[in-house]
């Protein structure tokens, strides 16, 4: 299994370092193992650095950088290891509208891959996706789904009141 | 392997029966807060063999059943019906001949609980190994809990090798 | 100070169950002693009751009614004891487009009590504010503040492209 | 007592002096990811007292200091003022005549800290006094950090008692 870890950590690593500046439009990103003499045990550290950033510390690094950066590294193992299906629970919330867009292209190419499933709040994210289920609880307290194709419905307000309280 | 159609009863929030097909490519889940987006979520870990209830926002196993509205009572039972499609990868060697693979657990108030494959019975074991190949065992990297996007990257060292293993 | 953790307890007791209805439209919270015998240590507990849902343990709420309830705390705790200000940073983010509204109304009302300090990526709560403070880094890594009074710029898209990256 | 003014100097990412003017009624602050934002927030929490590194997404105090950027070498200090407006009330005694009150605190790479009140220095335990009594000392509830608003909902019952006492 050290053999396997070994493997394993070096094909993300390599994915990781090219995901992150597709995201972030440049800077580089990579991890290092904290024990490298001892396989089966040492931990996996992330550097990342942002464009035009020094490097610095993660824990610096700002919320929506933190979540760009745990998304680069997720989609890097998904593309070592698919598996049937990827679901992300609001995970564009802390993004600003230009990290949204590219966060929801990126979904859009790995899809071709396996099955995404995105929960959101964000007008950009629906509009991106190949089909919608509107979550609604039109009975209080018991809730049913309305399917949408996106491609037939606009994101007008009928789907805003559709969706309403 | 592929997701195909998730059918939820009695599960949370959803106390009528609710289907939601999955096809391929990407697949939005939207609606005001509370409506029940995440219990989807919480269903989908459920019927994959999650044991914990905390993981699913609940004391006890039970708080996963249907526990009432201003308008309805509560239900004795909850159920959820994940269907796969077998696309040739990912699938372990038992089932690589079905065409389809359903898998469904039960959960009565009472504490009793029911799982099967294929509509016949089997343990929580037989559902947990199936899925733990496939890479979307219950703690593995694709599902992102809402609110959990950053916790790999504020993980400790030691955490985060976890989560490789799980892909090596 | 046992006097008067009891009197501020049934103070800010009584504002939650007034604010919780409101940032929800119905429904009902509030807070119990989890032991009234022993004033000096016992601890606070919340019961909150979105309209048309049963009572239920408050860990099973969603993410968007936990941020609104624990909103409704915050404020409620302000309207007894108002501070200088109050500081919110992507307070929002976890809120649908009609609880984003009822929020920043609510923000705007606190508003005539003590300065509001509110960070966000939302459109809707930015046109809300009094005046705004957009920071960008035109030299990555240094930050700059630019100051846009809300009432003169329309929040199109100049405000977006002084904005970007 | 008044917000007013905040002036930030070779704190986090402002290597340059940035000053930041609060009117009444709602100032927002907007823009990109990683711009700065919280930053201003971590400036605040810092010129009122904050003495530990971690609530300040550091690891010692010296990261609060402007470490540089693909341009711009690292700076020897940082310093913030922040300037309150007397209105009569939540001001402790003995400012209580005057009219404004600038609190400022500094810190060189070397570990040297300075701390003033209206220009004339004092300690460290002199400015955590001065906020304690209004509701804004560095634990409370008058600002709900990035991420953080549920925690008061998620917290055990004893910690919710500080929240309150602290109002009380
Ligand atoms: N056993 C149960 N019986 C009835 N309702 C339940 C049960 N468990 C949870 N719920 C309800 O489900 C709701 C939460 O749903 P969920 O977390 O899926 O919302 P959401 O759509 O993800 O919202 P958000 O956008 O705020 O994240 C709660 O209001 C809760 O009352
Ligand atoms: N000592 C320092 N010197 C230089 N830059 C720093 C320092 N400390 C933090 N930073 C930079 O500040 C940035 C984080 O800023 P901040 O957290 O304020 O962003 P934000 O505007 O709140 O973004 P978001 O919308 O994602 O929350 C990081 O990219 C980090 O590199
Ligand atoms: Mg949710
Ligand atoms: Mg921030």
């Amino acid at each position: 299994t050290k053999q396997r870890f070994e493997e394993a950590f070096r094909a993300i690593n390599e994915r990781f370092s090219q995901v992150f500046p597709r995201l972030f439009r440049g800077g580089k990103a990579w991890l290092e193992l904290t024990d490298p003499n001892d396989l089966l045990n040492s931990g996996v550290e992330i550097f990342a650095q942002p464009p035009g950033k020094k490097l610095a510390s993660i824990a610096l690094m700002s919320g929506g950088e933190k979540a760009l950066t745990a998304t680069s590294l997720i989609f890097a193992i998904f593309l070592i290891k698919p598996s049937p299906f990827c679901l992300l629970d609001e995970v564009d919330a802390p993004l600003d509208e230009a990290n949204v867009d590219r966060f929801s292209l990126m979904v859009q190419e790995m899809s071709k891959i396996s099955q995404f499933i995105v929960i959101t709040h964000n007008r950009r994210t629906m509009e991106k996706s190949d089909q919608l289920y509107g979550v609604t609880m039109e009975q209080p307290g018991i809730s049913k789904t309305v399917h949408v194709r996106v491609k037939e419905a606009s994101l007008s307000t009928n789907l805003g009141s559709e969706m309403a309280y | 392997m592929r997701i195909k159609k998730l059918e939820i009863f009695g599960f949370k929030s959803f106390a009528d029966r609710v289907v939601i097909n999955f096809d391929a490519g990407v697949t939005g889940i939207v609606g005001p807060n509370g409506c029940g987006k995440s219990n989807v979520v919480d269903a989908l870990r459920w019927v994959m063999g999650e044991q914990n209830a905390k993981h699913l926002r609940g004391d006890q196993m039970q708080d996963i059943i249907f526990n009432g509205s201003q308008t309805r009572g509560a239900m004795g039972l909850a159920e959820v019906t994940l269907t796969l499609e077998n696309d040739g990868q990912l699938v372990p060697q038992e089932y690589a001949h079905f065409e389809e693979i359903e898998v469904t657990r039960r959960l009565y108030r009472n504490g009793n609980s029911e799982y099967e494959i294929n509509k016949r019975e089997c343990r929580l074991r037989d559902i947990t190994e199936f899925f733990l190949g496939t890479g979307v065992g219950t703690k593995a990297y694709s599902i992102i809990e809402q609110g959990r996007v950053s916790s790999i990257v504020q993980a400790k060292p030691e955490e985060r090798r976890q989560i490789i293993e799980e892909a090596a």
